[in-house]
């Protein structure tokens, strides 16, 4: 269950980071 | 939408954006922006964050969306000179009123607005040397008269 919720963790902030670059027309 | 605690450090950036939302639009939208910047190297693990900022992003979006005809929504360059502007017009009214003698409230409020405004420029980059001298005595002199008029001392 650890696992699952770092990797969930880690996928929105993944997610945050693509749509701020996203934002700022980084991408 | 409260701010959690892991987040204070932004809090008044996020509520300057709220004071704004109406007034200029454009500073609402930078001061969201720092906000989320800064928020994501704070803390977006734990789910209050996460959530906060996931949020965030939505409403940013959204305003990017509001404001796609705003030349300081849709070139950096452009927004950059207008929260500078922003900023050193407050800076520069706080100082008028604080060399005139006139202590109060809204002065104060300025300079410390000044200084959070002076935060947000680091979105653009790293901030000049002279604004980083304004930072720093705007948010000293906010907090020098509000202690002062707290206590009921005349600043010097």
């Amino acid at each position: 269950i650890g696992s699952i919720s770092t990797s969930v963790a880690s996928a929105e902030q993944d997610e945050l980071s693509q749509r701020l670059a996203r934002l700022r027309d980084q991408i | 939408m409260a701010v959690p605690a892991q987040l204070k450090a932004v809090q008044h950036h996020i509520r300057t954006a709220q004071e704004h939302e109406k007034r200029d639009p454009v500073v609402a939208y930078y001061c969201r922006l720092y906000g989320m910047q800064t928020g994501m190297k704070l803390d977006s693990k734990t789910p209050e964050c996460r959530k906060f900022l996931m949020k965030l992003m939505d409403q940013l979006e959204m305003m990017k969306k509001d404001l796609s005809d705003n030349d300081s929504i849709t070139q950096e360059l452009v927004g950059h000179a207008h929260i500078e502007n922003y900023a050193l017009k407050m800076f520069l009214y706080a100082d008028n009123e604080d060399r005139s003698g006139r202590f109060h409230k809204n002065m104060i409020k300025s300079f410390y607005t000044a200084s959070l405004l002076l935060d947000v420029l680091s979105v653009f980059g790293e901030l000049s040397e002279e604004n980083i001298q304004h930072r720093k005595y705007a948010r000293w002199k906010a907090t020098y008269i509000h202690n002062c008029l707290k206590n009921g001392e005349a600043p010097q």
